[in-house]
């Protein structure tokens, strides 16, 4: 029941101890919170690859990455399609044959390189969906 | 360390072995779509105008998440202790919003040949444009070119600035010369100046053997033939932040499909 869940919300929101636990915070149980399909932070460093000399800017960039499992069930915090629900009761099914719905992005970001070329010639180029900024269950 | 995993109770966070750390470089060239990893003869290439001017519009795009840049964009400017970088126009701010790539090219014209009596002022500029990637497609192209103020002879003066492109070179003659545009200078007047050069741009990427390069010539305004720099045109004797270059805006084409590996 939407009316229910929305009592709930607001019931959290009012509760002191909430506030601390940031954005898109669920009452699973701990264990099922740390192997969830979840957004990871990676930053992916151009100095520390030895690459200043050609990449003018950034210095690096947090692609990030998604993991976790996707089960029942499909945390309400996050991104589930619905082929994901299907393919999660399929799997439930029949757990030997059909695999569980992946975990990866649901929304991608751009970033932009300016570099130099063998001929010192500068490129600035837009990178489509280099950076991760959702993950969720397909 | 490359990785570092803030949330992952694992934490990722260790140097990379040297084979791990090769592996890597291949699979982020791979993601940026070059064949290997690009060596630029540098030397004072760094602190030239074409640099300055893409990073200029590098801050442009970047302008939402100014913060992480600033620290890398101050490092350049600081370089630079003569004023007058190149800006980007609201002309290339109306490109940019329209393309996947921009490439800054360097004039490689080192020393001025010697020309016939009647073009010895002419000054020659190249440029290689033979490392555009596949499938991009020219929607711009500009030669810039800044002027200083001259204060000298020719205070008063105006000048008709002509830009031509080269269209065919013979060993016992003068190149045959195609004018792109011509323009009319005030001495005092300071500045880049930037023409449109889309067309050529586009027959060099097509046609490279096409790519003879761009001659210009400065007249006064009773017909006399003088050198650009007596007009106040840079150089390259001039500063390294207003040297003339080329600036090309590219528009993907094709899909680009990486290869399995």
């Amino acid at each position: 029941s939407t009316g229910k869940r929305r009592q709930q919300s607001r019931n959290r929101s009012n509760h002191p101890q909430e506030a601390h636990k940031g954005p898109g915070h669920t009452d699973y149980n701990s264990s099922d919170q740390k192997t969830a399909c979840r957004k990871h932070e990676l930053y992916v460093s151009f100095r520390e690859l030895g690459w200043q000399d050609w990449i003018i800017a950034p210095e690096g960039y947090a692609a990030n990455y998604c993991d976790g499992e996707c089960s029942f069930p499909l945390n309400a915090h996050m991104n589930a399609t619905n082929h994901a629900i299907v393919q999660t009761l399929v799997h439930l099914m029949n757990p030997e044959n059909v695999p569980k719905p992946c975990c990866a992005p649901t929304k991608l970001h751009a970033i932009s390189v300016l570099y130099f070329d063998d001929n010192s010639n500068v490129i600035l180029k837009k990178y489509k969906n280099m950076v991760v900024r959702a993950c969720g269950c397909h | 360390g490359n990785l570092v995993d803030f949330n992952n109770d694992l934490q990722l966070h260790r140097r990379l072995r040297t084979h791990e750390k090769r592996e890597m470089q291949k699979e982020i060239l791979s993601i940026l779509g070059l064949p290997h990893r690009p060596r630029p003869h540098l030397l004072n290439g760094k602190y030239n105008s074409a640099p300055l001017f893409m990073l200029n519009l590098y801050n442009t795009i970047n302008s939402e998440e100014r913060n992480e840049v600033d620290g890398i964009l101050d490092q350049y400017k600081s370089m630079f202790t003569t004023p007058g970088p190149p800006l980007a126009t609201s002309q290339d701010n109306a490109y940019l919003n329209d393309a996947d790539m921009v490439m800054s090219f360097v004039n490689l014209v080192e020393y001025d040949r010697e020309l016939s009596p009647h073009r010895r002022h002419h000054k020659e500029f190249k440029f290689n444009l033979s490392q555009i990637p596949e499938g991009e497609a020219v929607t711009a192209a500009e030669f810039r070119i800044y002027k200083e103020c001259v204060s000298s002879t020719f205070r008063n003066e105006t000048f008709l600035l002509s830009v031509f492109q080269v269209v065919g070179e013979h060993p016992d003659r003068d190149a045959d010369l195609f004018l792109l545009e011509s323009r009319h200078l005030w001495a005092v007047e300071e500045g880049w100046l930037d023409f449109d050069i889309t067309a050529t741009s586009n027959l060099w990427v097509m046609s490279p053997h096409h790519n003879l390069g761009l001659q210009i010539s400065v007249e006064t305004s009773s017909g006399q033939n003088i050198s650009p720099r007596e007009a106040g045109l840079v150089g390259r004797d001039g500063a390294l932040e207003r040297q003339p270059f080329m600036v090309a805006f590219f528009k993907v084409s094709e899909v680009h499909v990486r290869t399995a590996r």
